[in-house]
């Protein structure tokens, strides 16, 4: 462990615990993307598959039972919750998200380290999560009026992979054989997806105006 | 294991 990646795994944290304190206290899920929150639910569910066989750490435990806990609450949260649910804007949150599942089920099946069940789900997650924000950016670019918890959400979310990021290089450097393509590929091209939003995160957040987004 | 898969970040 090394502090990028605590850091990065904070940041994530951090993450999730904004929106579920957005939608848990003012009950509202204005503004998120029900289609992000379920891809993400699928993303951890693919990935933990070794929660119950593999124990690497209590923190590596804790923490996959924390993001597996959450994503799915806030899936429950936006589609079942009878408050919540009536704020969720399901005529703007219309990816495809399905068209995301599918090429990177496929990719992973083409381009994995191992061809085993495990590797391959593991390799879905990755590519998966690479793309999962797509649905979330689509519809801020609709909605245009990001609130302030949305936009702290996004920005957590993508500062947490260009924190992994540094992670990978550091880990490149201090252990001699920690090579991995896909991972890092990845997760590069997952922050650069972030890239334009984080620019006009940083623009409105210099000359003090609210988060808009070009169309 | 996971460690040697390098699957050992989260």
């Amino acid at each position: 462990m090394n502090i990028f990646r605590f850091a990065g795994d904070m940041t994530h944290l951090a993450s999730v615990l904004v929106l579920l304190l957005k939608i848990h206290t003012i009950k509202s899920c204005a503004g998120i993307s029900l289609k992000t929150q379920e891809l993400y639910a699928l993303v951890f569910a693919t990935r933990y598959l070794d929660l119950f066989t593999d124990y690497i750490s209590l923190y590596n435990t804790l923490m996959k039972l924390i993001f597996l806990g959450s994503s799915f609450s806030i899936v429950w949260y936006i589609r079942y919750h009878k408050i919540v649910r009536r704020s969720y804007d399901k005529d703007q949150d219309t990816f495809r998200h399905y068209f995301l599942v599918l090429p990177c089920l496929l990719l992973a099946l083409l381009i994995n380290e191992k061809f085993t069940f495990r590797e391959v789900m593991w390799t879905f997650s990755l590519y998966l999560e690479a793309v999962a924000i797509l649905p979330q950016l689509v519809l801020l670019q609709r909605t245009r009026n990001i609130d302030n918890l949305t936009g702290q959400y996004v920005f957590l979310l993508g500062a947490y992979r260009a924190l992994y990021i540094l992670n990978w290089i550091y880990r490149y450097f201090t252990e001699p054989h920690y090579v991995h393509w896909i991972t890092w590929i990845s997760g590069l091209v997952q922050t650069l997806l972030y890239a334009d939003f984080f620019y006009y995160y940083f623009q409105s957040w210099k000359n003090n105006v609210k988060l808009e987004l070009p169309a | 294991n996971a460690e040697s898969q390098g699957h050992d970040e989260l």
